[in-house]
């Protein structure tokens, strides 16, 4: 069974995107196979990797609304070992047809287990900054939320609120999440990105990435070349942060 | 009746909420007494304004529910001419209410329409980031959308889900809906900024605000301090420049 990592915090614009890509480009480049799933309306992890979501034939709707398999709506990218399930429109409209469902949060879990996957070593999840049916069925499915947060005032203050979700899903349909935090968008200059590093350090030091990615504009240039950033930018900060992370990440999930 | 803006883009991160406090702060040094709803259950602009969302009594979910008004659950805060209707615990689960109520767009602009509102000058609606009924029903009661976004590929790639959502709305619930899009978080050092800001302004150039918010740290400390800029740092950039957006606004919503 791959090991399932959902890209997960209410907050907006805090890197889960950014992160899901950069984190499955460097798993991918050190031999491990892996599979991103887009759970986002938006699309930004499917244009992030070149590919236009308005013109995605298939997405996990389809997979979720039992009209397919994740192995025939994927596709692969220009990264070897990286293959991609996009997002596109149907993604809309989804979370009304999943609340009707009954029991609709094991969907995902069970797509992933089918025999076709079990090639995948890591399978990245990015979801959307709310909470709902997409965001719950991704974090049943997970073994491990992975929040990225800045080191501002409205993203910590809303990390209880993400916190929350995890129990909720825990004590429902996922008692083995776990859930580790990764500090995004550090920027050095000022005083209060270290104020507030320290304040996370000492309220959840077990639970936080030693990796520390900083701020680096080579992350929204390769963005808009639509390539990750192991690609764009081989040997930026970014990119050596972002396999740092990989590297402690392995060592977390016990795998060679 | 008061002059209705919706903070509005389905892309997360953009200063949505920075925005709707710093300019409604200016507005109400400048004497036009303004109304601040948060519709985001993150409640970031309650905790932007020193109060925190898990003790708040009353939220805009009462008043959509049909249980309370506007004017009973609105509160002062420290600046004077600017009141707050704060979001809670209630704004999560509010949606799914809302989904099931027939004809639920109107509701936030008819409560907007009574008497005992018609003594503010402007009204702010902060919304999530997300397409879902609060966003909807803040878009059918507003007289102007404001599309906060970076200079960033995500945000710009988002920004037709977010046009699209306004001509949706356009043609339903509120054929007089405007919108105009504010520059927010620009960073000049680097190119990549500048390169997005002239590709705006070739393509939506009627529809930009003038005004282009620069990266200030200042601002992050105000959120810090549960104060808007304008108090917090009174002679700071970023105070100057939403300033000067204010002027801009009431020159475009023509009004004294
Ligand atoms: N380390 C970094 N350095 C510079 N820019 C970054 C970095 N990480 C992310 N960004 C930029 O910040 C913005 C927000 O990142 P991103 O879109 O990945 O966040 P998100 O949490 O996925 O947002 P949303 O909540 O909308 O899904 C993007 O424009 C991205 O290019
Ligand atoms: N001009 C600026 N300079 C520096 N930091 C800023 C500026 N504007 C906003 N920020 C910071 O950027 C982060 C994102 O801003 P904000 O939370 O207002 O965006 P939002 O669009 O409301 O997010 P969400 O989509 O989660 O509601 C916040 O931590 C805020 O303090
Ligand atoms: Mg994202
Ligand atoms: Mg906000």
């Amino acid at each position: 069974m791959p090991y399932v990592i959902a890209l997960w915090h209410q907050k907006g614009g805090v890197a889960k995107t950014t992160t899901a890509l950069s984190l499955a480009a460097s798993l991918a480049e050190r031999g491990q196979a892996t599979l991103l799933i887009d759970l986002d309306p938006q699309g930004n992890l499917t244009s992030g990797l070149g590919c236009d979501p308005a013109r995605m034939r298939g997405s996990v709707a389809d997979v979720l609304l039992g009209n397919d398999r994740l192995v025939t709506v994927s596709r692969p990218t220009d990264v070897s070992g990286l293959d991609l399930v996009p997002s596109n429109a149907d993604m809309l409209t989804l979370p009304r047809w999943l609340h009707l469902r009954e029991k609709y949060e094991p969907l995902l879990r069970d797509s992933l287990a089918r025999p076709e996957l079990q090639r995948y070593a890591f399978v990245l999840l990015d979801c959307p900054p709310l909470v709902g049916p997409l965001t719950i069925t991704a974090l049943t499915a997970a073994d491990l939320a992975l929040i990225p947060t800045q080191c501002e005032y409205f993203s910590v203050q809303v990390l209880n609120n993400s916190l929350e979700l995890i129990r909720l899903v825990r004590g429902r349909t996922n008692p083995e999440l776990a859930y580790r935090i990764l500090v995004t968008l550090f920027d050095g200059r000022g005083l209060l990105h270290g104020r507030v590093l320290a304040h996370l350090q000492q309220h959840f030091a077990p639970a936080l990435f030693q990796t520390v990615i900083g701020v680096d504009s080579k992350l929204r240039e390769s963005q808009l070349a639509g390539r990750p950033i192991t690609v764009h930018a081989h040997s930026s900060r970014a990119a050596q942060q972002y396999r740092q992370l990989a590297e402690e990440l392995l060592t977390y999930a016990q795998r060679p």
